[in-house]
């Protein structure tokens, strides 16, 4: 049965869409069945897996709107073992038209419970804000993955993050735990970059991964050419953090 | 009469609220009066001023909603000619008291209109995203600066904040422009900074500013001073690129 991560963060640009390709793609290489969801309308991680999301292709929203069944609009990857249910920019409409149903929270989980069996991690990218996608993500997963950003603006919004997540647990979605804090485009040569580091570990503790993403172009060139960087560059620096990363995550079972 | 700008994309982390900041900053620098407001949930322009948003003084929440007027919520800095409307995390539910409004496109337009004599640019931070406070900002807004990351995804999500700002043309605001891109975060040295430079001049044109804001670890540092990047270090490439922009951006108006 598939454990269902979420990777949020409301603050933009800290590397979730990155974190959800690459997380994905590292753990379909060490042999897990993974399904990626692309839940913002910027549609970056399906477009970042050179899956553009075809005109008539069923995409996310017609999962959440009803009109088809998440298994019918999940797509193959150049990876056998990574699948990717494809976003669209329909999802900025869903925002409004989810609102008025009874059980608005719930409509992303009943789409994926069923798919459940057929995967080990499901990952969900989220857009950055906490509206009503962000929502569901949180009410649908088991767990949420918090990409922080070496800078200090990314620090900023965690303590919103963490109230969302404590208002998650009351009603919605009481077992809702963080599994981890990855900390992302780190430049460990200046202040800063150790400045946050510090500050995250004294906020998180044992949640905050060891392993770091350094701040590596070839991880910002990989998605133009629609492949997770290991097979983009698997000698990079961004692909050995992320593979590194996938190990952390898969030791975290055996807790 | 002021103009009033809208600094928008719907792309996370490109550098929107660095933008507002030390463009605005640089603008007062130059004896201009400046207003920013920040229009984001996330309140990064207001703490990235050192102005935290004290419990109980007005926001540009209470702004929209009509408990004060603009004028009683706007706040000093540290430069004699920079103003701020601080933000306020409650601009997140703003969105949905929003919506049952009848001329809800307009209400930040109509806070803004009286403060117009009292400046000569009025600077808009908007959030991640394409919904009803980066709409009111549009709508509010003369014209529109963008900032486009030097990398992949920045591109991205382009054609949908244009077609967006066609919408608002066809209905909400007619005169909308475009006053000018402004790459951001580039790295001249890698092949991703070039190739995006290029894409951008393509796409833009002329609205593309000739100064481009360099990755400079001095202007992720500045806001965790509270300070804008010429307060904290002018001597930066950082600082050195904004007082360039706030040049070109100045010689537009006699255009
Ligand atoms: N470790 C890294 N080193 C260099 N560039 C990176 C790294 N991680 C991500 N990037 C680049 O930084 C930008 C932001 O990353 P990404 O799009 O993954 O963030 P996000 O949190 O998903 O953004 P959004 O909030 O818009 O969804 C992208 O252009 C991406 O290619
Ligand atoms: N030229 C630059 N060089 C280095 N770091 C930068 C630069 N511009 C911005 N940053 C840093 O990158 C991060 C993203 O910038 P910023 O918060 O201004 O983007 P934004 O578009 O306002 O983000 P959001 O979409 O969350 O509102 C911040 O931590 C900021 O300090
Ligand atoms: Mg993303
Ligand atoms: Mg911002």
């Amino acid at each position: 049965m598939a454990r269902i991560i979420a990777v949020a963060n409301q603050k933009g640009g800290v590397g979730k869409t990155t974190t959800v390709i690459n997380l994905g793609a590292s753990l379909a290489a060490a042999e897990k069945r993974v399904l990626l969801v692309d839940f913002d309308p910027q549609t970056n991680c399906t477009s970042g897996l050179g899956a553009r999301g075809e005109p008539g292709r069923p995409s996310a929203y017609d999962v959440v709107t009803g009109k088809v069944g998440a298994a019918e609009a999940v797509v193959g990857t150049e990876l056998a073992l990574l699948q990717l249910l494809p976003g669209s920019i329909s999802l900025a409409g869903a925002e409004v038209e989810l609102v008025a149903l009874d059980r608005r929270e719930f409509v992303l989980k009943a789409a994926l419970e069923p798919l459940r069996p057929d995967y080990d991690y499901i990952l969900v990218d989220c857009p950055p804000s906490l509206g009503l996608l962000t929502l569901n993500a949180l009410v649908a997963a088991d767990e949420v993955l918090i990409p922080i950003q070496g800078e200090y603006f990314a620090m900023e919004g965690v303590s919103e993050l963490l109230r969302t997540l404590e208002r998650v647990r009351e009603g919605l979605n009481p077992d809702l735990a963080v599994r981890g804090v990855l900390l992302t485009m780190v430049d460990e040569r200046t202040n800063l970059g150790r400045q946050v580091s510090t500050e995250v570990q004294r906020f998180f503790g044992r949640k905050v991964y060891r392993s770091v993403i350094p701040r590596n172009v070839r991880l910002a060139e990989a998605p133009s050419f629609g492949k997770p960087i290991l097979l983009y560059d698997i000698a990079s620096r961004g692909a050995q953090s992320y593979l590194q990363v996938a190990q952390e995550f898969l030791a975290h079972e055996q807790r």
